[in-house]
């Protein structure tokens, strides 16, 4: 698991 | 991309856009609230701090860096701008920056995924964003009179929010390890607090009158 999963939405 | 976190994209985007070409057009920013649009530029300029060291793809760092002009140009236009500056309506605007900024502030030094700089100020970059629509709303709710361009922005910037929870639906069942209290959360209780809104909005529409919030 990527902890920056999220960073890819605005 | 899924079409869900597309279209909440491109809600985004109008709604900015709406506002935008309100401000520019009709040279009025009345009934527009500085503060929210200050705090937004605010929540732009914190979360996207990575934007020249983390390339995610071509798409983000355009919408980010829309997002980013938009914002402080709306902001320009109701401090600076010669004839824009003078419809707008300072007595109305009272809410106060830090009574949202600081709570945002303290709780994202609490409750983060990692305490680092970069990702304490992303983590209040989301609380920033889930409150900061608050003095918009309290505007609107005194303006007696609400133009239908800016009933347009409030109403397509919380059909972005709602159209981010299917996103988060969406590819919470598609994707693996797709866990994030901390933005479900910020984001879910921002997409609340459009509820009322929605509720008159969708009303006037219905029985075709100019929309009006209660006092």
């Amino acid at each position: 698991a990527d902890a920056d999963t999220l960073k890819d939405e605005l | 991309m899924n079409i869900f976190r597309l279209a909440g994209d491109m809600t985004h985007l109008a709604s900015v856009l709406v506002l935008l070409l309100k401000i520019h057009t009709i040279k009025s920013c009345a009934g527009v609230s500085l503060k929210t649009q200050e705090l937004y530029a605010l929540v732009f300029a914190t979360r996207y701090l990575d934007i020249f060291f983390n390339f995610v793809s071509f798409y983000n760092t355009i919408m980010k860096l829309i997002f980013l002009g938009s914002s402080f140009s709306i902001v320009w236009y109701i401090r600076r701008h010669r004839i824009v500056r003078r419809s707008y309506d300072k007595d109305q605007d009272t809410f106060r920056h830090l009574f949202l900024l600081l709570p945002c502030l303290l709780l994202a030094l609490v409750i983060n995924e990692r305490f680092t700089f970069k990702e304490v100020l992303w983590t209040f970059s989301l609380y920033l964003e889930a409150v900061a629509i608050l003095p918009q709303l309290v505007l609107l709710q005194r303006t007696r009179n609400i133009d239908n361009l800016t009933g347009q922005y409030v109403f397509l910037l919380g059909a972005y929010r709602a159209l981010y929870i299917l996103n988060w639906i969406y590819r919470y069942f598609t994707e693996e390890h797709y866990v994030h209290w901390i933005t479900w959360i910020a984001g879910t209780i921002q997409t609340l607090l459009y509820g009322d809104f929605f509720y008159y909005y969708f009303q006037s529409w219905k029985n075709n009158v100019r929309l009006e919030l209660p006092a």
